[in-house]
This record gives structure tokens, C-alpha cells and sequence, in this order.
């Protein structure tokens, strides 16, 4: 997040932090129990998803509390309109878990926006642990910036071609203070608070550069996926649970009876 | 092969936190 603050903790109890091969690569947000919004580009390219780590309960990266959990990935699901139009368009990843996330102070769900949402006058806010200069410096400190929501129409006129703000996406960011976000906070939230709750409208997709504040960036819009998220949670099956293991128990239990039956004999 | 357990049901007993709210400051 470039012009934004260090997070205190639990301000943002639903965000994650994606690892690739022990590395923070994006952000992502917790909707359920099991499952983990993200974008759709933090996963693609034939990634292994053995390799990816994530982490919630978390504000400095180098510094896991308490309250820190830690997850493998059960099954990635991405968006079918990502697969087919990409790279344009449905950048959204639903990240099913190996595990199951035990909710606490810190650690939360955030709701997802509605399709009837009106945006107008929203104070909304973008967190991450992507870049925080032009320079390419990050933060192992959580960033959060308070952004503007710009129209769709003046998004477009700003980007200067129509078709590549579409209907799935929506743009953020204040052009007057360069506040937006970066590279790395990718698949992160951006959350706007409604009677004391805070619901998910946009996850961090795209921009041209970071630097340019004329350049805003360019979220996919949850409203517009929020049926297909609901609708994966709701009929995926939460994945299969680890059996207790006997084998590595069985030779010291028998030894037990059999010294217990030696002994018995011996009376 | 096993498609692991049945969906426990939303709101359930164990009690999962409403979306969207922050724990109460100082709690």
C-alpha cells in the first residue's frame, strides 16, 4: 500500500496473508471457516498448491502471535470467467482449506457485499503487505489507506480506454494524496464499513503502475461474484479430515499388555 | 473415495462470530 499507515492489531481481523515457497506473494480475506477470498492471478500459472502457506491472525510478517494460524490449501477454485477471458476480468479465487479457522478477537470473517449495494459515499479501506514505495521497498507491517471509490465512468476516462474497466471491476484510490495499493497486496480486501459492519466490496486486481495516481487501482468488484462465492461455500464439501493414527502407537500399547500379562502370570 | 465429512450447518451451535464485526475494543 503506498501512502497508507502500519495497522494496529486485530483492526482487520479478516486478513490473510498468501505464502509461495515461504515468501508473501498477496493478500486475501477470510469468509468462512474453510475459505479464503483471493485473486484469481495469485494462483494461476500451474502453481503447486503445496507450496502455498497462509496465514491469518498476522500483522507483522516476521513476528507470528498467539493468535497466528497457519494453513495448507485443500483445493483452489477460480472464477470461469477468469479461465476464459483472462487476463481481463474475474480475478477471484475462493481458497478452500485444509483446516478449519478457530475465530477469536483477531481473527474474523469479513461479509461479503450484496449485488444491490449502493457505493455512493462509502469510506472504504485497502490493507496489505505489497509494496509501500515506487522504489520497490515493502512492509513487514500491515498497511492500511483509507481510499476513495472513483466512478467506473471515471475510471475509464482515466485509463483512457473503455474496455479495460469492465463490469466486474470497480477502481479506488485517492489521485490527490497517492494513496493506493501495490504490488503484493494482490487478493487483499477492500472493506467499507455499514452500520458497524464492515462488508467486502473490491479484492486488489490490477493497475497501471502504482506510482501514477492518475492511474487508480482497479479491484473485481465482490458484488458481482458474491452469488458464485456463497453458492461454492454453501455445496463444496469441507475437505477430508486426517484419521487418528494407530500404527505409531500400537507396538508401545502391546508392549504394555504384554508386560501387564507377564506380570499378571508371575502372581 | 471419500469426499470427507457432511457440511456442518451455518450458525451453528459452536457459535461462529457474525461477519463483518470487530471484536469489542478492550474485551
Amino acid at each position: 500500500v503506498l501512502g497508507g499507515a502500519p495497522a494496529t492489531e486485530t483492526r482487520w481481523p479478516w486478513q490473510v496473508s498468501v505464502h509461495y515457497a515461504g515468501f508473501h506473494v498477496c493478500g486475501g480475506s477470510i469468509v468462512d471457516e474453510y475459505w479464503v477470498l483471493s485473486a484469481a492471478h495469485c494462483f494461476h500459472r500451474d502453481k503447486s498448491l503445496e507450496t502455498f502457506d497462509l496465514y491469518v491472525g498476522l500483522t507483522n510478517l516476521k513476528a507470528a502471535r498467539n493468535h497466528t494460524q497457519w494453513f495448507e490449501v485443500n483445493q483452489v477454485i477460480l472464477h470461469p470467467s477468469y479461465q476464459m477471458y483472462h487476463p481481463i476480468g474475474g480475478d477471484v479465487a475462493l481458497v478452500q482449506l485444509k483446516s478449519r479457522i478457530t475465530f477469536s478477537d483477531a481473527v474474523l470473517p469479513v461479509c461479503l457485499a450484496p449485488a444491490d449495494l449502493n457505493l455512493t459515499g462509502l469510506a472504504c479501506w485497502a490493507t496489505g503487505w505489497g509494496l509501500i514505495s515506487q522504489q520497490g521497498h515493502s512492509s513487514e507491517e500491515l498497511q492500511e489507506a483509507r481510499l476513495p471509490l472513483i466512478p467506473i465512468a471515471m475510471c475509464r476516462l482515466l485509463y483512457g480506454h473503455r474496455s479495460y474497466i469492465m463490469q466486474d471491476m470497480l477502481c479506488a484510490g485517492d489521485i490527490w494524496n497517492w494513496k493506493t495499493v501495490c504490488e503484493g497486496d494482490s487478493g487483499g480486501p477492500l472493506v467499507c464499513e455499514i452500520n458497524e459492519t464492515w462488508l467486502q466490496i473490491g479484492i486488489v486486481s490490477w493497475g497501471r503502475g502504482c506510482a501514477q495516481p492518475m492511474y487508480p487501482g482497479v479491484y473485481a468488484r465482490v458484488s458481482h461474484f458474491s452469488r458464485w462465492i456463497r453458492y461454492h461455500i454453501q455445496v463444496v464439501p469441507t475437505p477430508p479430515q486426517p484419521t487418528p493414527a494407530l500404527s505409531p502407537a500400537l507396538p508401545s500399547t502391546l508392549s504394555v499388555l504384554v508386560a501387564m500379562l507377564v506380570s499378571l502370570s508371575a502372581l | 473415495w471419500v469426499r470427507g465429512p457432511p457440511k456442518s450447518p451455518r450458525n451453528s451451535s459452536r457459535g461462529d462470530p457474525a461477519c463483518g464485526r470487530r471484536a469489542v475494543p478492550g474485551k
